[in-house]
C-alpha cells in the first residue's frame, strides 16, 4: 500500500475514502440487440448483458483486482513522481462466451458461440 | 451496417481475434426477409438446448459444435410427375471455406410425410452425386451429440461423409444437389397430382456442423514448439552444435 511504503502519503482522507468508493470494479449493464440495431439479423438472444468496468486505480490496488506489478509501479509513479504519467486503466479481465442465433445475409440461421462477449471481473492494468 | 466502417475494416485483418467477425457479419438492413417455419423452430428449439436466456452457453449442451448453420435450398425444380413418383431436385449453396472453422457433420433434415389437402406422400432425399455415401442418423454414433427433438414429418439423416468427400475441399462455388423424392401412399389412387406451391413448401434444410479450429492451431503451435526446444536440447542436437 502507497500509503505505508511512502510515509508522506496520507492514509485516512476523504479522497482516499472517495476513491475507495469508487475503485474500479465490474458493473452490471444490459442492452438490448435493437438498441444496438442489430435486431434485423440476431433472432436470440433478445438482451445482452455485456456488463463494463468502471472507477479508479488509485495506489491502493486491492489484491483482488489481479494487477500486474507493472500497474502497481505505475500507480505509484503517478502519485509520487510524475502526474502527467496516466494512473492505471480499469479494464475487464475475465470474458464469457455467448450463444447467438442469427440470420445470415443470405438467409441461413446461424447458430454460434462467441468468446469474449461478457465482461466477468475487471482489472487495472 | 453503416456506422460500422472502421470496425469493417478491422474484421478484414486476420490477425485479429475471433470475436471481431461479429461485425462482419452484420448484414444491412436490405436483407432477405426473416427464416420462419420450421427451420427457424428447429434452430430455435436447439439455441434453448444450448443456451439459457441470457445467452450463456449451457454446461450440459450436446450439439457438440460451436457453430451450426442452417442452409435452405437455394433452387428447386420440379420434375414431370411419374407414376406415384414426385421428384424435386434441391440445391444447398455452401459457403466458402473459412480457415478458422473445421466441418464436423453436416446432417439433412427432411419431410419424410407431407400430408397435403387429399394427398398423403412419403417422401424421401437422395443425394446427386453418385456413390456417395448417405445413413439415417443414428445418436449412437454421434456421442454425446444430440440434436433437438423433430416434429413427426421430419426426419433427420447424416451426410458427413458425402459433404466432406465429394464437395467441402472443392474449390470454387460448390452446391450441394438433393433429390427430394415423394410417392404417394400405397393403396390410394395415382391423382394428378400438381405442385403448384410446393416449391415454396420447406421440405429440406441442410444443417453443417463446425468447430473453431483456433485452439487446434494454438494446441499445434504449442506442441511444435516443444518438440523443436526437445530436439534442441536432444544429445544429438548437443553434440552436432
Amino acid at each position: 500500500q502507497a500509503c505505508s511504503i511512502a510515509s508522506d502519503v496520507p492514509c485516512h482522507t476523504q479522497e482516499h475514502d472517495w476513491s475507495v468508493n469508487n475503485q474500479c470494479s465490474l458493473h452490471p449493464y444490459k442492452v438490448s440487440f435493437r438498441q444496438l440495431g442489430w435486431d434485423h439479423w440476431i433472432i436470440a438472444p433478445r438482451l445482452y448483458t455485456p456488463n463494463y468496468c468502471k472507477g479508479i486505480c488509485s495506489r491502493v490496488l486491492p489484491y483482488g483486482l489481479n494487477s500486474p506489478n507493472h500497474a502497481i509501479i505505475q500507480s505509484l509513479v503517478n502519485e509520487l513522481v510524475n502526474h502527467t504519467v496516466p494512473q492505471p486503466s480499469c479494464v475487464p479481465y475475465k470474458f464469457l462466451p455467448m450463444s447467438i442465433l442469427l440470420v445470415e445475409a443470405n438467409g441461413s440461421i446461424l447458430y454460434k458461440e462467441y468468446e469474449g462477449m461478457i465482461a466477468q471481473s475487471c482489472t487495472c492494468r | 451496417k453503416a456506422g460500422w466502417p472502421s470496425i469493417t475494416l478491422l474484421a478484414d485483418d486476420l490477425s485479429l481475434p475471433l470475436n471481431l467477425d461479429l461485425a462482419k457479419e452484420a448484414p444491412g438492413k436490405g436483407m432477405k426477409p426473416r427464416p420462419q417455419g420450421y427451420p427457424l423452430r428447429y434452430m430455435l428449439k436447439l439455441y434453448q438446448r444450448s443456451a439459457d436466456l441470457h445467452g450463456h452457453p449451457r454446461e450440459n449442451r450436446t450439439i457438440g459444435a460451436k457453430m451450426v448453420r442452417l442452409v435452405k435450398p437455394s433452387a428447386n425444380a420440379v420434375r414431370p410427375l411419374r407414376g406415384p413418383w414426385h421428384v424435386q431436385t434441391l440445391d444447398f449453396p455452401l459457403a466458402s471455406n473459412q480457415e478458422a472453422y473445421e466441418l464436423i457433420r453436416a446432417t439433412v433434415v427432411y419431410r419424410h410425410q407431407l400430408h397435403l389437402v387429399h394427398y398423403h406422400l412419403s417422401c424421401h432425399v437422395e443425394p446427386w452425386v453418385p456413390k456417395c455415401l448417405t445413413k439415417p442418423f443414428s445418436s449412437s454414433e454421434m456421442g454425446s451429440f444430440k440434436p433437438p427433438p423433430m416434429s413427426k414429418a421430419w426426419t433427420e439423416m447424416d451426410i458427413t461423409h458425402c459433404v466432406q468427400q465429394r464437395l467441402w475441399n472443392r474449390k470454387g462455388r460448390r452446391v450441394l444437389r438433393l433429390r427430394f423424392m415423394c410417392e404417394q401412399q400405397k393403396g390410394s389412387e395415382v391423382l394428378e397430382f400438381q405442385w403448384h406451391g410446393m416449391a415454396s413448401l420447406d421440405v429440406a434444410f441442410l444443417l453443417l456442423y463446425f468447430n473453431d479450429t483456433n485452439k487446434s492451431i494454438q494446441a499445434k503451435l504449442t506442441q511444435g514448439q516443444e518438440e523443436l526446444t526437445d530436439r534442441e536440447s536432444s544429445p544429438l542436437m548437443r553434440s552436432a552444435r
